[in-house]
C-alpha cells in the first residue's frame, strides 16, 4: 500500500509488511510519530518501538507491546491497528487528545521478530525466541519467563525444550534486555501493557508469588472497568484478576518485573478467543478484536492520565 | 517448513485435583512432544493441548483410562493452517 490509509488491517501481515507500515506511519505523521530502535533481536532484526508524542521532554509515558509470543498473531495485527488508531484519533477524540497532550505512548508491535519471522516461514506454532541453547538441540527461551522477577522459580521450566523455558539467566534474551534497558533509561513510564492471546483475560501482578500487589484494589477495580468497556462493543467476556490467582503461577514474567520497577499500572491482556481457534484466529476477527481491546486500553490509559503518581 | 498434518488440539477439563495432577504429569512427558496452548490451572478450568499425530492414540488412551473428560477443539491443525495461509496468499495477490 502507498499509505497507511490503504493498509489492510483485516489480514495478517509478514514482518516486512509491518515494518514498512511503521515507516509509512512515521513519514505521514512527522509531528506525532517517531521510530526508536531499542536494540536488535538475536538474529539481528531491529526492535522497533513507535513513539507517539506531541512534545515536551521525557514526559510520563504509557508502554504497550504485542507479539512477545510470536505465534499469537492477533496481537501483532491488533498492535498495527492501535498505531493507526492513535494517529487517527489524536485531535478528534477528546480523551486520547488529552492523554497525548500530557503523556507519550510507546508501542512495540513485533516484540519477538525472530520468532514472528519463523512462524511465517518455518513453524506457525513457534512461541519463543530463536537463540540456540548451548548443550541442547532445542532452540529458544520463553520471553515471558526471562524477566528478573522471581526468575527461575516455580511456574517456568529449566528444560530448554519446554515452551516455558526461562533461559540461562534473567534478561538473557536481547528482546527482553532491550526493553529492560529502555524502561530503566526512560524512568518515567507510568503504565505497562503487554498483550498476548488467547483466552480473554486481563491480568495484573503478581504471577510468581501469591503475595498480593500493594495496589491490588486499584488494579482490580480498573481491570473491571476496562473489561466492562471492552464487553460493551460485542459482548466479549473477559475474566480478570492477578496472574497467579486467575491462571497459574508463572515466574520471570514481564509485568511482575515492570510492577517491581514501580510501574503501578502493569497489565497483561490475553485476547480472543476462548478456545475454538486458539492461536489460529481467523483474520476476519482482527478488527473486531482490536476495536474492543482499544476500549479497554483507553480505560487504562485514561485512568493513568487522571491519576498521576 | 514444519507441518502439522493430523495434529489435534484437545480441550481437557479436569474434574478434581487427582485429574489435575494427572494432566500436569503430561507436561513432563517430553517424548509426547505436547504443546500446551492453555496450561493447567485449576479444577474445571479447560486445558488446551496440541497433540502430534504420533502421540494421539497414547494420549487419548491415557485420558480415557483415567476417565478424564476431553473434547477435540481442532480436528486437524494443518487444515486450519492451510486455510490461513491461503487467505494470506490470496490477499497478497489482490494487493499486487
Amino acid at each position: 500500500p502507498r499509505n497507511t490509509d490503504n493498509f489492510d488491517f483485516s489480514r495478517y501481515h509478514t514482518i516486512s509488511e509491518i515494518y514498512s507500515f511503521q515507516d509509512m506511519l512515521v513519514a505521514e505523521n512527522p509531528n506525532l510519530v517517531s521510530k526508536i530502535v531499542i536494540g536488535q533481536s538475536y538474529e539481528g532484526r531491529p526492535l522497533n518501538v513507535l513513539k507517539f508524542s506531541t512534545g515536551g521532554t521525557n514526559r510520563p509515558a504509557i508502554w504497550m507491546d504485542t507479539g512477545i509470543h510470536s505465534r499469537e498473531w492477533v496481537t501483532q495485527a491488533s498492535g498495527t491497528w492501535f498505531a493507526k488508531k492513535i494517529v487517527s484519533d489524536y485531535g478528534s477524540d477528546p480523551a486520547l487528545t488529552a492523554i497525548l497532550n500530557k503523556m507519550d505512548i510507546f508501542l512495540e508491535i513485533v516484540t519477538n521478530p525472530d520468532g514472528y519471522y519463523f512462524t511465517h516461514n518455518s513453524n506457525r506454532m513457534w512461541r519463543k525466541t530463536r537463540k540456540p541453547n548451548p548443550g541442547s538441540k532445542c532452540v529458544g527461551v520463553d520471553p515471558n519467563r526471562n524477566w528478573d522477577a522471581g526468575f527461575g522459580g516455580p511456574g517456568a521450566s529449566s528444560n530448554p525444550c519446554s515452551e516455558t523455558y526461562h533461559g540461562p539467566q534473567a534478561n538473557s534474551e536481547p528482546e527482553v534486555k532491550s526493553i529492560v534497558d529502555f524502561v530503566k533509561s526512560h524512568g518515567n513510564i507510568k503504565a505497562f501493557i503487554s498483550i498476548h492471546s488467547y483466552s480473554q483475560m486481563l491480568l495484573y501482578p503478581y504471577g510468581y508469588t501469591r503475595t498480593p500487589a500493594k495496589d491490588k484494589a486499584e488494579l482490580h477495580a480498573l481491570a473491571k472497568k476496562a473489561i466492562t468497556d471492552l464487553a460493551s462493543l460485542y459482548g466479549t467476556r473477559y475474566r480478570y484478576g492477578s496472574i497467579v490467582s486467575t491462571i497459574y503461577q508463572a515466574s520471570g514474567g514481564t509485568i511482575d518485573w515492570t510492577y517491581n520497577q514501580g510501574i503501578k499500572y502493569s497489565y497483561t491482556f490475553e485476547l480472543r478467543d476462548t478456545g475454538r481457534y486458539g492461536f489460529i484466529l481467523p483474520a476476519n476477527q482482527i478488527i473486531p478484536t482490536a476495536n474492543e481491546t482499544w476500549l479497554a486500553l483507553m480505560a487504562i490509559m485514561d485512568h493513568t492520565y487522571k491519576n498521576p503518581y | 517448513k514444519e507441518t502439522f498434518e493430523g495434529h489435534q488440539v484437545l480441550r481437557i477439563v479436569p474434574k478434581d485435583e487427582v485429574q489435575l495432577s494427572l494432566i500436569k504429569d503430561l507436561e513432563d512427558m517430553i517424548e509426547f512432544e505436547l504443546d500446551f496452548w492453555k496450561g493447567v490451572t485449576e479444577v474445571a478450568s479447560p486445558v488446551d493441548v496440541r497433540v502430534p499425530l504420533h502421540s494421539l492414540q497414547s494420549i487419548k488412551i491415557y485420558l480415557e483410562t483415567q476417565d478424564i473428560l476431553y473434547s477435540i477443539m481442532i480436528e486437524d491443525l494443518q487444515v486450519m493452517l492451510d486455510e490461513e495461509q491461503e487467505e494470506i496468499d490470496s490477499a497478497a495477490r489482490v494487493a499486487e
